[in-house]
């Protein structure tokens, strides 16, 4: 594993702690996206089927669990927790997520390394994981205004998905045998995404202004 | 074309 994996990993975990956080401290889940929490549960439960097949690491195996519990964990108290729940802006929370589910499984029965159960639904997780920020970057381009640790979420998300870019590049020089295609260009989409949302981001940093993103 | 490797990323 090199530094930029581990590097991405780290972030990806902050900023899940940075969103529990959030939950936990202010007993409100205002500016998140509920649709995006629950892809992300289904994208981590998904791709991590190979727990019961595959052995890799303490490290990934670990890593892999704490993923799927927090991200249940999160999508349980943003439905159930009696002070979270009110605070959810369902009304702005409109993406028609389930486009997403289809459009991702359609092209995970189309391009995967595999034809088999397991192969087609990791293709899934990583298509649907590629789109799955979109509701939430929506929720808060119409909500305007991003509290502080909303803004930092959504920073260290996409931090992971630059950082694992970096991880390619230098596995790509490292081990010529590594062709990830399917990762690597919905990695590349993914990270797109997050462009508008760090251009902003580091404009508010630069003027030491409050994050806000134009309607 | 080669076997898929096992999913080592996360």
């Amino acid at each position: 594993m090199n530094i930029f994996r581990f590097l991405g990993d780290m972030t990806h975990l902050i900023s899940i702690l940075i969103l529990l956080l959030k939950i936990y401290a202010t007993k409100s889940c205002s500016g998140i996206s509920l649709k995006t929490q629950e892809l992300y549960a289904l994208v981590f439960l998904t791709r991590y089927l190979d727990l019961f097949t595959d052995f890799i690491s303490v490290y990934n195996t670990v890593m892999k669990l704490v993923f799927i519990a927090s991200s249940l964990a999160i999508v349980w108290c943003m439905r159930n927790h009696p002070l979270v729940r009110r605070s959810y802006d369902k009304q702005l929370d409109t993406f028609r997520h389930y486009f997403l589910l289809l459009a991702s499984f359609l092209l995970a029965l189309l391009l995967h390394e595999k034809f088999a159960f397991q192969e087609v639904l990791w293709a899934f997780s990583i298509y649907l994981e590629a789109v799955a920020i979109l509701p939430q970057l929506v929720l808060l381009q119409r909500s305007g205004n991003v509290d502080n640790l909303t803004g930092q979420y959504v920073f260290f998300l996409g931090a992971y998905r630059a950082l694992y870019i970096f991880n390619w590049i230098y596995r790509y020089f490292i081990d010529p045998h590594f062709t990830r295609w399917i990762a690597c260009v919905s990695g590349l989409v993914q990270t797109a995404l997050y462009a508008d949302f760090f251009y902003y981001y580091f404009i508010s940093w630069k003027n030491n202004a409050k994050l806000q993103l134009p309607a | 074309n080669p076997e898929p490797e096992v999913h080592d990323e996360l």
